[in-house]
Order: structure tokens, then sequence, then C-alpha cells
């Protein structure tokens, strides 16, 4: 269904993220995908901030996947 | 409204992460 493949998608990037496979993402983790991805330094830690919702400096999955599905289905699209 | 613009650029930020990494895995077979 098309749940399950959005969670596969969810996991998939999560893992990109947390490839020390530790079941959550750290600053640190960010600042790898630096090179990866067309981002800069700056911009990434803006991306960790807005998904740690709870602001412990760690990005679990359920954190990362309600960031996910923000972007997918609560944008503003006027 | 400071708050809102600050978390329309984060939204933007986000939307560039994303979008990223979805070319990453769709970029690879």
């Amino acid at each position: 269904t098309g749940h399950s493949t959005m969670l596969e998608k969810t996991q998939d990037f999560f893992q990109i993220c947390d490839i020390e496979d530790k079941g959550f993402i750290t600053h640190r983790d960010m600042q790898r995908l630096h090179g990866q991805l067309p981002l800069s330094a700056e911009e990434l830690e803006n991306v960790f901030d807005t998904l740690d919702s709870d602001g412990n400096g760690y990005l679990t999955l359920q954190e990362f996947s309600s960031g996910f599905s923000e972007f997918l289905f609560g944008r503003r699209i006027s | 409204d400071p708050n809102m613009k600050g978390a329309a650029a984060n939204e933007g930020v986000l939307a560039n992460f994303f979008n990223s990494l979805l070319s990453k895995k769709t970029g690879s077979p």
C-alpha cells in the first residue's frame, strides 16, 4: 500500500543519515551529509533543529518521519 | 510575525533536504 511504501522510504532516508545504525541521528551524522547533499552545513543544522522537535539533540525515526510527512502532506500550496 | 517567517524558511530548507534525499535515492537504480 501507499502507506507502507512511505514507511519504507522514511526508513531508507533515516538510514542514509544514521549510517552507523544507532537508531537515532545526531548533529554529527547530519554534518556528514554535507557533501552528499546539495545543502550547506548551516542548512543541515537548520533541518536537524527543525526535525528535532523535543530539542534533545537526537533525531529519532519518529521525529524524522513526522517531519517527512509534514513535508509530503503539510505543505502550504496556494 | 517573525515566528511565521522563520517557520516558512525552515519549511523551505526541509523541503530542500527531503527533495535531495529523494533524488539521491532515485538517482541510483
